[in-house]
């Protein structure tokens, strides 16, 4: 099973759009898919028309009560299951705080099942707290969504930073697969700028002993698409809602340019 | 002194674009203005040049050693001062999570100058833990930047029942002044349904006991303009970085409208 977090701490870079519509490309391209939503807003979740109700099993039972994986995860396409977030998951970075090996709670639930779905795919929160250590410990790839913006770049480092800490005290396989470019207005000088700073970064980190040596910028960049900005309040991916806009499109191939980096593990 | 919190758990709506050029635009009309940087991203610091070294006061230096507000703030403009955040920061959440009284640090730190500047304006991070209630407690008034898309409007009603929380228990006097539209694409659908969607939910609202019974959507609406993102990278505010262009002008707008609506306190 391939286990890969979309993560970036910095605030609306697309990582909710980005976990949803991969998820559902893959799940579209025959691969059995689970998305976790580890997002006390629970985008992911509601992306998909899931909101929990009392008596549903979330995150939260999962972290805060050990409720097994098999027991939190919803059936919402064909070969697409999600694990649904709520507003309680917000108290568990505090309620968490004291207990043994808080940042392995998902890891060893996953474990149990080591090979439920052909993918497993996480939604994180723009942060960097216990719920976002559980995804990068539980892991084996990281996918960073970035905005060709300075503020999206500025906080780069740090989460490169966290990565690396993962790796040395939690997960010495975790991985920087790599960094799609979202929100892309493809034409404007910043982007350019941002690309290739972020390009000469990659660069100089290649061969090295970092978890991102081996990172590439996806060559597939996702355009600015009104349509997945209007997709989440239908509860459907965006190939559900319009299956050939743009945002389809890129998806479509992100998703392919993903599955053939790496044969199934 | 006029406190007011800039303040939205959605990641990218624009908080840190509003709190800097807003601040700047209220110090252009001759406001004395202090801006406090309660993200450990430390964007608004890093948007007006400002990096924390070691040695400088942040406001990690406020919340967990109660550094008085006067020795951590620096002069950036005319009539502009920061208080700079930093990475530490992010340590705060737990580091306070057992402190007695640990919402009303920041309210006590600024009570103790309570006239030292004629605005003060927090920007916050895209969440809703201790950092932001410390925000909500000590401000009076909270300003609401709001994308018009789907998912930024599913957690208004989080925010609004966390500031009547914060109403009940920390801080009678708070209400929300107003929700500002962001990141606006003025001729899409999407943004119609959405203002609709707002325009109704806070005419229901209006004359009860709310926080928000008063709060109105701002005339001012923020076009989306690539040199607000261009900026940052400058470390300035877009007043000084484009002085003619539609960002400058809707900031000085939104910055006149916010002003005239209340006598300074
Ligand atoms: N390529 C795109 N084109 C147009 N709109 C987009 C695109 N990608 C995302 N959006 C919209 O931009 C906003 C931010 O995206 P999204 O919520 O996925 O980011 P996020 O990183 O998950 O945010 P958060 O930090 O709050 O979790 C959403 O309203 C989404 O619908
Ligand atoms: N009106 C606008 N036009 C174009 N770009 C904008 C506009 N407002 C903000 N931006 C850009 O969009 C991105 C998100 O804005 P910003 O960082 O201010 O949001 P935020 O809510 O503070 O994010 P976070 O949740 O991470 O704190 C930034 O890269 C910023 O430069
Ligand atoms: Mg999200
Ligand atoms: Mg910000």
């Amino acid at each position: 099973m391939r286990r890969i977090a979309i993560l970036n701490q910095k605030g609306g870079v697309g990582k909710t759009t980005t976990s949803v519509n991969l998820a559902s490309a893959m799940s579209g391209a025959g691969k059995t898919v689970c998305l976790i939503d580890l997002d006390p807003q629970a985008h992911a979740s509601a992306h998909l028309g899931v909101t929990a109700t009392r008596g549903m099993n979330t995150m939260y039972d999962m972290l805060v009560r050990q409720t097994p994986w098999e027991q939190t995860r919803l059936q919402v396409e064909p070969n697409l299951w999600v694990t649904p977030s709520s507003l309680d998951l917000a108290a568990a970075e505090v309620e968490l705080s004291g207990m043994v090996g808080r940042e392995m709670i998902l890891r060893d639930l996953v474990q149990a099942e080591p090979n439920a779905f052909d993918v497993m795919i996480l939604d994180c929160a723009p942060s960097l707290g216990v719920l976002t250590l559980n995804a990068l410990t539980c892991v084996d790839e990281v996918i960073i969504p970035l905005q060709p913006h300075f503020l999206a770049l500025h906080g780069l480092g740090k989460l490169l930073e966290t990565t690396s800490l993962v790796t040395k005290r939690l997960n010495p396989t975790l991985k920087v697969t790599g960094v799609v470019l979202t929100l892309c207005d493809l034409q404007t000088k910043l982007t350019h700028e941002i690309v290739e700073d972020l390009c000469r970064f990659l660069e100089k980190a290649r061969g090295g002993k970092t978890p991102w040596a081996d990172a590439e910028l996806f060559r597939t960049r996702i355009r600015r698409n009104i349509k997945l900005a209007e997709c989440p309040s239908f509860g459907k991916s965006i190939f559900g809602y319009a299956p050939t806009c743009n945002g389809a499109e890129d998806y479509a191939l992100l998703a392919q340019e993903i599955l053939n980096l790496q044969p199934a593990v």
